[in-house]
């Protein structure tokens, strides 16, 4: 089983966009895929076709306890579709920061590391959405992986702040004492200005091998496919965002081979 | 003065680039403007031509201690073109966000507003760029303001939290006992796709007179000008930017003598 998870502080470049069809693309292959939502706003849930509201028990409840005081992870995982299940979010989620961002137990960090590690079903992968900060829910998810993906639009302000994400990494990575895998996906790509190609040519000479091959063009189907609460794969397979999520897909799945 | 807080808890909805054309506008406008920097990724700072890290003192000292113990608000201000100034924010911000937090005092949301009362210096507009979520310095940033700008992308993500976005303020407002003025500003519009209409037409619909005329296209010089920390009043004044935040702001000046 392969956790990963896919941050940025940066609002707005495609975090929830890649775990929704990068489950998708997994699960069409036929890999056993659960996406773990930590975000508030709880957009991974809807853009899998589940209504928050409609929820009795989400991840709140596995991590606000003790670990096995609560519900595990197995019991309040919901089916979205074939091979793709999810553990749900909602806006209580919110109160988990402010819960455990004031108590002083090392353990506030670990809660789903912890609720991963006790999950019974076998899945193939764990995807887990972020919010956009660095707070106690990303420190929990980034504790919790062992590979970190972060979506990078072509733009001046996402590329500025991503030096400063890659140092926080490390410096986590010391204080948990594991290795995270880290790759850049470059997201929201425009082919047609000059300006997305310059920047995309920057990104690659700075970043060089930590920068997947894989480029996520700009593509109306894939708002389309989160309005209607499915994953491109579902949607669209002729579309560009189908062809670059499956691309995506088949390197990580390929980057498993050279580990 | 009027003292405007940009807001969404959706990250990437065009919070900074508002806050920064905005201001470029009304300056061009001859209108005297401070832009106060809420985000400690600090874009607005960055957009305004200035480095976060030459900065010697930022917001976070004007708020950290009780009002009159650290520097005021004037003292840490920094100008950026012909009458426009930016109080300027940086990483330290977050750490703001758990020390207020923790703290119970009823002040550590009213630390924004104590500041922006006692500014010497008389200026028009007051602007304040906010985080991607709803936590303290975001907090602070509404009970300061008496107007509120929500960006709205049209997207099914970006839409389906607003509802739910008024609450929260509405119930502030009760808390704070002042009134807000809340109006919500349709950007990254792509007029090419079926999608983009159909989804401005929805928020007409569904929001009314609480929507602004003005309609922000999706437009690369607004990106260029991000790049090169000048507002698009600068870099071209023939470009859609250009012309759709000189809208906003006329709408925003017209809107003054309604009141
Ligand atoms: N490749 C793409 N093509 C077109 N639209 C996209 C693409 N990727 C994402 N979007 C749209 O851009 C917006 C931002 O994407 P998304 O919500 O996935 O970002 P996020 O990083 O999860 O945002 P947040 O910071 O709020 O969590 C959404 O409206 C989404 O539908
Ligand atoms: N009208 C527009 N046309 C083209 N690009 C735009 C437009 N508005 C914003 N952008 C770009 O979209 C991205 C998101 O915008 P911006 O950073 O202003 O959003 P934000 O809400 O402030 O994000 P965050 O949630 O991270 O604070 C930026 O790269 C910006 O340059
Ligand atoms: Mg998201
Ligand atoms: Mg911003």
């Amino acid at each position: 089983m392969r956790t990963i998870a896919v941050m940025n502080q940066k609002g707005g470049c495609g975090k929830t966009t890649t775990i929704v069809n990068l489950a998708g693309c997994l699960a069409h292959e036929g890999h056993r895929v659960l996406v773990v939502d930590m975000d508030p706003q709880a957009h991974a849930t809807l853009g899998l076709g589940i209504d928050p509201e409609d929820v009795s028990e989400n991840i709140y409840e596995v991590l606000c306890e003790e670990p096995g005081e609560g519900p595990g992870l197995d019991e309040i995982v919901v089916n979205a579709s074939e091979h793709l299940n999810v553990a749900p979010s909602g806006v209580i989620l919110s109160a988990l920061e402010q819960k455990l961002g004031s108590e002083s137990s090392s353990g506030r960090t670990e809660r789903l590391a912890v609720a991963v590690e006790r999950l019974p079903k076998p899945y193939d992968f764990v995807l887990i959405d972020c919010p956009p900060n660095v707070g106690v829910l990303t420190f929990n998810a980034l504790r919790a992986a062992q590979e970190v993906i972060i979506p990078l639009e072509t733009s001046y302000y996402a590329m500025h702040g991503v030096a400063k994400l890659l140092e926080t990494i490390a410096l986590l990575e010391d204080r948990l004492g594991h290795e995270l895998r880290v790759r850049l996906l470059p997201t929201l790509f425009d082919g047609r200005t000059r300006f997305a190609k310059r920047a995309l040519t920057e990104i690659r000479e700075t970043y060089k091998d930590l920068v997947f091959d894989t480029v996520i063009r700009h593509n109306v189907r894939l708002r389309e496919a989160a309005q209607r609460g499915v994953t491109i794969a579902k949607l669209d397979r002729r579309s560009y965002g189908f062809v670059d999520y499956m691309s995506l897909a088949l390197e990580v799945l390929f980057d498993e081979e050279q580990r």
